[in-house]
C-alpha cells in the first residue's frame, strides 16, 4: 500500500483553511487505520454545487457476532474541518445492502450523535480519530450494511 | 495489492 506522506497530504490540502491541523489528524488516522486512504474528489452538496474535498475512503474494521467485517466508509472533509464535522456515508458494494435506521439513512449517510455534537474548543476536541472508534462500537451494535442475499435483485435497502 | 481489505458485511438474518 501506498505510504502518504503528511507533506503531500498539505499539498492536497492547499484550499483548507486549517490545512496543518487538518493534514496531522489524517496521517494519525491513517497509521491507525491502515485501510483507510485519503482521497480527493468532487463532493457535490445538496445545492448541486460540487467542490474537490478530501475523504478518508476505505472500510474500518467492525466485529459482529463473533466475526469481523471491514464494513466500507466515505468520510468528507469539509474545508472548515476540524471546526466542522465530517459528512460520513457507509458506501455498499453492490453485494451488500444498507440497513436504515436510527444511525443510517437509505442514501447511506451516517448519523451520530457524536458528528451532531461536533465540538473543536480547546475544552473539547471532537476528532476523526474519536469518531471513528464510536463508529466501530456502534456498528458492532447495529451493523449498517449487510451481504446481500444471493436470490435477492440489487439495490434494495432493508428497514429497521 | 494497493487495495487495503475487502471490503465485507454480516450476513442477513431474516
Amino acid at each position: 500500500m501506498a505510504v502518504v506522506n503528511e507533506g503531500a497530504l498539505k499539498k492536497m490540502l492547499k484550499q483548507y483553511k486549517y490545512r496543518d491541523l487538518t493534514a496531522r489528524e489524517i496521517t494519525n488516522v491513517i497509521s491507525q487505520y491502515k485501510d483507510l486512504k485519503p482521497v480527493m474528489d468532487a463532493y457535490t452538496f445538496n445545492d448541486g454545487s460540487s467542490r474537490d474535498l478530501m475523504s478518508l475512503t476505505g472500510t474500518l474494521p467492525v466485529s459482529y457476532r463473533g466475526n469481523v467485517y471491514n464494513i466500507p466508509v466515505c468520510l468528507w472533509l469539509l474545508d472548515m474541518y476540524p471546526y466542522n464535522p465530517p459528512i460520513c456515508f457507509v458506501k455498499p458494494t453492490s453485494a451488500m445492502m444498507i440497513k436504515t435506521g436510527k444511525h443510517i439513512d437509505a442514501n447511506g449517510k451516517i448519523y451520530l450523535p457524536y458528528l451532531h455534537e461536533w465540538k473543536h474548543t480547546h475544552q473539547s476536541q471532537s476528532d476523526l480519530y474519536g469518531l471513528i472508534q464510536v463508529m466501530i462500537v456502534v456498528f458492532s451494535e447495529e451493523p449498517p450494511v449487510y451481504s446481500r442475499p444471493t436470490t435477492q435483485p440489487p439495490y434494495q435497502t432493508f428497514q429497521a | 495489492l494497493n487495495g487495503g481489505a475487502v471490503p465485507s458485511a454480516p450476513p442477513t438474518y431474516t
